[in-house]
């Protein structure tokens, strides 16, 4: 199955 | 001291609209170079940025950098108030926990001003990096919205593929599978009514609707969308606010197992 990941895992905290 | 001037007062009003249902409370950011918005959905999965450039205002004082807490829903209860017409000023004092939005009639026989308490919000900036995508999508924007209503009436997930043939959009579902190809055409008259399929590499990613289906809340600022798509990162969704700046959606796709 397909699991939905997050923006944090793409873009980082400033 | 901050005062925005915003003649084409209605832009606000849809820019609201568009993000209400996907985030609950923001930080507005007002600085020399706009009024600017970026903030994800509770779960993290979705991400919105916003800005309406200075240049676009009729009026644009701010006189140090502020972010001012909204929470977006009582914000867009004031904005109903204002006319399609109206010309709509924001107004806020240095220090103050308010801000004012007062509407003009384009007559100037009515004016209001509606004064809403601001809020403390921690919110965390992300930096987006610059990226090389692997295939840019330039379609109209009601084709696009009419796309993810239909296919989120057969699953809940959309599978974007751009190959040389064009972009197609499939979903699976208990009733059965759903693939819409839209090809790329540029020989319509009016050019927001083209569709324009730019593709460095074929590429595929899933998606949830659900997200789609909220992005598409902004068709009303803009006749057309792009869609920027990379194996690596969140896909864009993005609709240009007249002369003003933009909307961007980022969302996170779903991953194999």
């Amino acid at each position: 199955g397909c699991k939905q990941s997050t923006i944090t895992k793409f873009f980082s905290k400033l | 001291m901050l005062e925005l001037r915003l003649v084409q007062g209605s832009l606000l009003k849809k820019v609201l609209e568009s993000v209400k249902d996907l985030v609950t409370d923001a930080n507005f950011d007002c600085s020399a170079t706009g009024f600017s918005l970026q903030a994800m959905d509770s779960s993290h999965v979705a991400l919105v940025a916003l800005l309406l450039r200075s240049e676009g205002f009729e009026h644009y004082r701010c006189d140090r950098n502020l972010s001012m807490g909204m929470n977006l829903n009582n914000m867009s209860k004031m904005l109903k108030c204002a006319g399609n017409d109206d010309i709509i000023t924001i107004k806020a004092d240095d220090g103050s926990d308010t801000v004012t939005f007062m509407f003009e009639s384009p007559t100037q026989d009515k004016i209001a001003d509606f004064e809403m308490k601001l809020m403390d919000i921690d919110s965390e900036h992300l930096g987006i990096p610059e990226a090389e995508y692997h295939a840019i999508v330039r379609m109209p924007s009601a084709e696009f919205a009419r796309i993810c209503k239909d296919l989120s009436s057969i699953g809940d997930t959309v599978v974007i593929s751009v190959t040389k043939e064009g972009v197609k959009f499939s979903t699976r579902g208990d009733i059965g599978t759903a693939n819409i190809v839209c090809r790329q055409n540029t020989s319509v008259d009016k050019p927001e009514e083209s569709t324009i399929i730019e593709m460095n590499e074929p590429v595929s990613l899933t998606f949830a609707l659900r997200y789609m289906n909220s992005f598409t809340k902004a068709t009303p600022l803009a006749n057309s969308v792009t869609i920027s798509l990379s194996s690596e990162l969140p896909v864009v969704v993005e609709y240009k606010i007249a002369e003003m700046g933009y909307i961007r959606f980022y969302l996170a796709p779903k991953i194999e197992d």
